[in-house]
């Protein structure tokens, strides 16, 4: 998961 | 109709107006756009229902291995209405000349016959707001934890389309099958699509943003 960041974080937003 | 809600606002490729439209401009302007609808992407895909329960790992899974298929899905659908041009946004019309010249050629002999198809269907917003979901979520990862549960979101949205087209189109009753056998020649284009721009990508023409190379790294 750490190679896809961008993604992981995006989809933890709540926005 | 809740996806026809949820269905994201146009976006523009907005070409830099300071540069001269060299080739390599213009694959720039195409990777910065595909980069900025990807955050768009990932956050339509937080309003599908039932996408959202996934486990964070899943939902993951489901948008490496789909984003290009619904990125093309957005591009064939814009073009419907033109002949022979590809509108990646509605400030960024590529026609055959132009894709030819950037090394995009193959790509666009792909997304044609596509157009084609869907045209020949005469595709409707409520069709293609679904099929993008079903494109999702029937990504076929290989990093799947609960198989269940995404097999349950295939379901509500197979649902949704038999019933949209029960409604609809009663003239033919073999519609939505057409629609869901046009899935395979979508994943054939996005892997094309997916290949030609790890080409670029490895030749160092232009600078992509982080997403994107994330992304494009992601799909194997």
């Amino acid at each position: 998961k750490e190679k896809h960041k961008i993604l992981h974080r995006l989809l933890q937003d709540s926005t | 109709s809740h996806l026809l809600l949820v269905e994201p606002d146009k976006i523009f490729a907005m070409a830099d107006p300071t540069t001269s439209d060299t080739d390599d401009k213009v694959l720039t302007t195409l990777c910065d756009l595909a980069d900025r609808e990807l955050v768009v992407l990932i956050s339509w895909a937080k309003h599908i229902p039932g996408f959202s329960t996934l486990s964070l790992g899943d939902q993951m899974g489901l948008l490496q291995s789909a984003w290009m298929e619904v990125l093309i899905l957005g591009v064939v659908f814009r073009s419907l209405p033109y002949d022979e041009g590809l509108v990646y946004a509605d400030d960024l019309i590529m026609e055959r000349e132009q894709c030819r010249t950037v090394g995009l050629l193959d790509l666009y002999c792909t997304l044609l016959q596509l157009i084609a198809k869907y045209r020949k269907l005469q595709l409707d917003k409520e069709e293609f707001v679904t099929l993008k979901a079903m494109a999702l979520a029937n990504s076929d990862s290989m990093n799947i934890e609960n198989i269940e549960a995404i097999q349950n979101l295939q379901d509500i949205l197979h649902e949704a389309l038999q019933e949209y087209e029960k409604n609809r189109h009663l003239e033919d009753p073999h519609r939505g099958g057409k629609l869901l056998m046009t899935l395979p020649l979508l994943r054939q284009t996005a892997n094309k699509a997916v290949q030609c721009f790890r080409r670029i990508m490895a030749e160092g023409r232009v600078t992509m943003h982080k997403l994107f190379l994330e992304m494009l790294e992601a799909k194997v």
